[in-house]
């Protein structure tokens, strides 16, 4: 729902809104997590490094249903729409411009939106695990979650069996989105 | 003039993480 640049406000301003747009989005991936079964089961440690690693890459899947690719444009939730080149003014031209890519990819496939989410909790356990201290237990929940995926996409697409592994393939294109473009920079005023 | 905190993506979202699982201590 972000208000981003009515003509009249400086580009630092619109930097500003743009930010905090990020916030409730942010807060809203943890409550995600929290509600994925097994998560709570980890430790808060590694609860903790796996959101670190991992919102991003699930801020990104949840952002796909904001971009048009053919008209390149997004609609946020206020309804405001804008071209890719009015928010290359913000300077984040570039990681529009992957999102484009990666919502075309992503949308191709067609996810109901239960199957979306079962691969949102997919993305963030499989999120880089550097800091993760029980590794084995992480990889058990992501291995249930997988197969929960698999399940469901199957069950409802018997014939069609290259659209899970089409799916498993947006994961590297989140980790190489995630690490060209988590470092963007974020501004806010400090009153 | 005001002033600005300008921080990474990747630590605003860190930033947010802790925050929300230390106050649910």
């Amino acid at each position: 729902s972000c208000p981003v640049a009515p003509a009249s406000r400086s580009s630092q301003e619109v930097w500003e809104s743009f930010s905090q747009c990020f916030t409730p989005a942010v807060k809203e991936v943890v409550e995600f997590a929290k509600s994925i079964p097994g998560f709570q089961m980890l430790s808060q440690h590694d609860q903790v490094m796996l959101l670190k690693s991992g919102t991003f890459q699930v801020l990104m899947v949840r952002f796909c249903s904001l971009f048009e690719p053919k008209e390149r444009t997004v609609t946020f939730l206020n309804g405001q729409t804008y071209s890719l080149p009015s928010l290359r003014a913000l300077g984040m031209g570039s990681l529009l411009e992957s999102m484009f890519d990666f919502s075309e990819k992503l949308g191709s496939l067609g996810l109901e939106q239960d199957e979306m989410a079962l691969f949102m909790a997919v993305v963030l356990v499989s999120a880089d695990r550097s800091g993760v201290v029980e590794v084995g237990a992480v990889e058990q929940l992501q291995e249930n979650l997988i197969k929960a995926l698999r399940s469901l996409i199957t069950s409802r697409r018997p014939d069609d069996s290259t659209l899970f592994p089409k799916l498993l393939l947006r994961l590297p294109d989140l980790r190489t989105l995630n690490n060209q473009h988590s470092d963007k920079l974020l501004a806010f005023r400090i009153d | 003039p005001k002033t600005h905190r300008v921080m990474t993506l990747a630590d605003h979202i860190s930033h947010i993480i802790t925050q929300d699982f230390a106050r649910n201590q």
